[in-house]
């Protein structure tokens, strides 16, 4: 599973 | 990344830049809760475990160092700096902020997307940024005398917490349709948490007079 693009949040 | 998103991490970049630009300034910390900076401290060192083993962007990057830096750079100051430590409210500063820690981790622990290091920890780092406003909400409510770059660092923090919600609401309509339990609720209860301090912020604003809040 590819890492959920919220992580990419700050 | 959206507009929302974009004036979300700018409020926050800003909020911090106010409080940096009080503290060396003016010299003085009061009013600031050191509990809440810790708190912080805590949070992105959490959240950012990714910073060297997954490149996002340039952006992103710089983003993280800096927030990691600044939070350090305030704790150290309120901490060590000859002058300014001496300004800081201890006596006032009483919320017992290594309670906020425990629930945090524990509620990470039972609540995540994977029972991995990395993403038990992030998800601690946003229960832990949820909460971690009170000790200062808690030290301005005990002021009687709130300064205004105090009340205006608390005012951004607020703006990019509800910034950073319809960043999601823009991102679920119009981007991706998913849905993302742990960082809405944690973030819808963060934003509530400013809903008071908002409110009698926008109304001294109004009056043009010195932000106080109800004891």
């Amino acid at each position: 599973d590819e890492t959920d693009s919220v992580k990419d949040e700050l | 990344m959206n507009l929302f998103r974009l004036a979300g991490d700018m409020t926050h970049l800003f909020s911090i830049i106010v409080l940096l630009l009080k503290i060396h300034a003016t010299k003085s910390c009061s009013g600031i809760s050191l509990k809440t900076q810790e708190l912080y401290v805590i949070v992105f060192l959490t959240r950012y475990l990714d910073l060297f083993t997954r490149f996002v962007s340039l952006y992103n990057t710089v983003m993280k160092i800096v927030f990691i830096g600044t939070s350090f750079a305030i704790v150290w100051y309120m901490r060590y700096h000859k002058v300014v430590k001496q300004t800081y409210n201890k006596d006032e500063d009483t919320f017992k902020h290594y309670f906020l820690l425990l629930p945090c981790f524990v509620l990470a622990l039972l609540l995540h997307n994977e029972f991995t290091t990395m993403d038990v920890l992030w998800t601690f780092s946003l229960y832990l940024e949820a909460v971690a406003i009170l000790p200062q909400l808690v030290l301005l409510q005990q002021s009687r005398n709130i300064d205004n770059l105090t009340g205006n660092y608390v005012f951004f923090l607020g703006a990019y917490r509800g910034l950073y919600v319809l960043n999601w609401i823009y991102r679920y309509f119009l981007q991706d349709h998913r849905a993302r339990w742990i960082p809405w609720i944690s973030g819808l209860v963060q934003t509530a948490l400013y809903a008071d301090f908002f409110y009698y912020y926008i109304l001294s604003w109004k009056k043009h007079e010195k932000l106080k809040l109800p004891a």
